[in-house]
């Protein structure tokens, strides 16, 4: 194995680096019951 | 903390749509998280075929879904950033009727609700259930599980939470989102009262005596030892010499004897579903380089008899003694059995043997891409954050050249301190040339691997995205990353090959995580990338052919959810190629077995059973194949046991008595008339 120092960051980052289900929904705008539950009409 | 009514939970297996408002890499991670359910319980998925239930999984704002079968077409998002695998099985444990663990109702026994800290107005998210409602399945209140919110939900203050374990070394496990728990699946299980898997055929820890069935060889001339693990250099891989009287492998001692001297490890029989398994194991060799360890298969010879040999894969000694995970892939789609072969090379200069232990076989494909990093735990303590290391290169079943980069502390950027982060990046290869360039929509799977001896048990973390013709960078003129490594890319030494940009993230684990479970064993990681065309899945929808109730009822408060796409009249079959496939160049000729995406013919053809009237289904080389059932008097007949028939001799009975008893009648009649006569 050979280690690479760190030189220019070029490499990209996936998208949402480890955000949960909640964040998702509250950054969205959700409220939803429990934060991702969708309940039907007569609950 | 599953639903009582048993209305609510579905009949398998459960009927899906991917609708094709999703992206393309959430088709994938559905279909994955649908692989680990197969792997893991008796939950199974089929494409929509006209059933008045189902799940239609679609994209719209944010990950939700609704709990337990709603007896209609039911929807289930997986909106932008919730493409991953343990997002989607979250999800999927609410559509088969569990809610989240921390509103059973002995919660409060077990975590904190720190109520002050909570958004206001949020605090019906921290709601208990009455046990009359729900059932915790006879299981204990689990820290660990994949419902479980994580310690900030919904907390006013960025740096304060709002859940806390009342032990506190749950703490940093609450809101864990890896995999299912060991518990999680208990319930599942216990839910669905599943006694099998649909996929995991066998697996083996040779902690027991009867070595799972298996048996040794009677025509070779040595036999493996069942032997424990006592001392420096002879620990097993399942508990790694970590507790006493325990920790047994099997052992071939190449040390004596004649050079070719061998013994012969047989499985017990199994019997395949699928037409493609992986035979996964760990193996160490510590005799001379000449040494062998031989994958063989004995299968059903079309007598009945598993007799029919066939070799396989050979796995060569060398100088490097640690354990190494071997993979061999198995095409066997009638009975058989695996067998392994310890032949001795050179007994005069072996000093040691062939080990063998935790073996698992799946139906399921082998990774392409297998890195062991070694000596983990000096690595984590020369490296500073942003220091990398590449993985070798490896090829597709298409022969694109790819591999990873591992950042033992992140990536430099990222605020977390404390994790491993993990990239994607195309190397160059020998194929380059007759290749697609930019090669866009191959999903790429990056799995950091638990090893757990228990694949039921297992709790990898995996990274999921899909290549597209938006990923481009500033450094190469805003061009696709994914384009050719040689145009794109740098050169790398290590390699002699260019190494393109990757794309991943900087913090896929904690530390912490890494050295709870068995991530990190005989001071390894094992590292699994996969890399597989997932074009096929871009437009392969289906119309709904019955009405479909609306499964509204949002319960929303703040925005109303973009459903414009609801009431879209199609839907999506997993595997149906489009005619609008890109036409694709590969090397190897490898076909749909290679692809993640199990395509239909893959599942058992037997399961739901086609065959009416308590009719048995037969699995003929893939084809479904029904033995009508059959009675004293009638029997069924049909390609699906559909018509029924009357034995010959019973209805010649029938004919006999009725027209008897009508001549009878006729005479008594004709003779009672004459008497009044």
């Amino acid at each position: 194995i050979s280690i690479k120092p760190f030189s220019k960051e070029s490499d990209l980052d996936a998208s949402n680096q480890g955000k949960d289900i909640l964040e998702i929904n509250l950054a969205a705008g959700l409220d939803l019951f429990e934060g991702d539950i969708l309940l039907p009409e007569n609950r | 903390n599953g639903l009582r009514d048993p209305t609510t939970r579905w009949k398998f297996p459960i009927p899906y749509i991917l609708a094709d408002n999703l992206g393309l890499n959430a088709k994938g991670v559905i279909l994955y998280a649908f692989e680990m359910f197969r792997l893991k319980s008796c939950v199974d998925f089929k494409p929509y075929e006209g059933e008045d239930t189902y799940i239609i999984f679609q994209e719209f704002d944010g990950c939700w879904s609704m709990v337990g079968d709603q007896h209609t077409g039911q929807n289930l998002s997986i909106g932008s950033g919730c493409d991953y695998k343990a997002i989607v099985e979250h999800e999927l444990l609410h559509a088969l009727g569990f809610y989240h663990e921390q509103s059973r109702s002995d919660r409060d026994d077990y975590v904190n609700i720190w109520w002050d800290e909570v958004i206001p107005g949020y605090e019906h998210n921290f709601v208990t259930y009455n046990d009359s409602y729900i059932t915790d399945l006879n299981t204990p209140y689990d820290y660990e599980s994949l419902m479980h919110y994580a310690p900030f939900s919904f907390n006013k203050n960025e740096s304060v939470p709002t859940v806390t374990a009342k032990i506190p070394a749950f703490d940093d496990i609450i809101g864990q989102r890896l995999d299912f728990s060991t518990i999680d699946l208990e319930r599942l299980n216990r839910m669905y009262n599943c006694t099998a898997t649909h996929t995991l055929l066998d697996q083996c820890t040779f902690e027991k005596q009867n070595i799972c069935g298996m048996i040794q060889g009677t025509r070779d001339d040595a036999d493996w030892i069942h032997e424990r693990g006592d001392g420096p250099g002879k620990e097993d891989h399942t508990l790694v010499g970590r507790c006493k009287e325990a920790g047994y492998f099997m052992y071939f001692n190449t040390s004596y004897g004649q050079t070719e001297e061998a013994a012969l490890l047989e499985s017990r029989i199994l019997y395949p579903k699928r037409k493609q398994q992986c035979l996964q194991f760990y193996y160490k060799m510590t005799g001379s380089p000449l040494d062998r360890l031989v994958v063989w298969v004995k299968r059903d010879d079309s007598t009945g008899n598993v007799r029919k040999l066939v070799k396989i894969q050979t796995f060569q000694g060398d100088n490097e003694y640690g354990w190494k995970i071997g993979h061999v892939t198995l095409r066997e789609e009638v009975k058989f059995r695996y067998l392994f072969q310890g032949t001795k090379g050179d007994p005069q200069n072996s000093a040691g043997g062939i080990f063998l232990d935790d073996i698992t076989l799946t139906e399921t494909p082998c990774p392409r891409g297998v890195w062991m990093v070694r000596n983990f735990s000096h690595l984590l303590q020369t490296t500073v954050k942003g220091d990398m290391v590449f993985s070798p290169r490896f090829y597709s079943s298409e022969g694109y050249g790819y591999g990873v980069t591992l950042y033992p502390h992140g990536r430099n950027g990222t605020s977390r301190s404390g994790y491993v982060g993990l990239a994607f990046q195309l190397y160059s290869g020998e194929n380059d040339a007759i290749l697609e360039w930019p090669v866009e929509n191959r999903q790429a799977i990056m799995t950091i691997v638990d090893n757990d001896p228990d694949a039921k048990k297992r709790m990898s973390s995996s990274m999921v995205f899909t290549t597209s013709k938006d990923h481009i960078s500033p450094d190469i003129n805003y061009s696709n990353i994914w384009d050719r490594p040689s145009i794109v890319g740098k050169y790398e030494q290590s390699c002699n090959c260019f190494r393109g940009i990757s794309w991943g993230w900087s913090a896929i684990i904690s530390h912490v995580q890494l050295q709870k479970r068995n991530f990190i064993k005989d001071d390894t990681l094992v590292i699994f990338v996969d890399f597989e065309d997932i074009t096929h899945l871009n437009q392969t929808e289906v119309p709904v052919t019955s009405t479909r109730k609306s499964s509204s009822g949002l319960i929303l408060q703040s925005q109303g959810l973009q459903t414009s796409q609801e009431d879209s009249h199609t839907a999506t079959l997993e595997g149906q190629p489009s005619n609008l496939q890109r036409q694709t160049r590969s090397v190897e000729n490898t076909g749909p077995l290679e692809d993640h995406n199990w395509p239909q013919y893959f599942r058992d053809p037997c399961e739901p059973n086609p065959c009416q009237n308590e009719g048995i289904c037969v699995n003929v080389k893939g084809m479904a194949s029904c033995r009508c059932a059959s009675g004293h008097a009638f029997f069924y007949t049909g390609e699906r046991c559909q018509a029924m028939q009357v034995h010959g001799s019973i209805l010649g009975m029938m004919i006999g008595g009725v027209a008897g008893t009508i001549v009878l009648s006729i005479v008594i009649i004709s003779m009672m008339s004459q008497r009044r006569s």
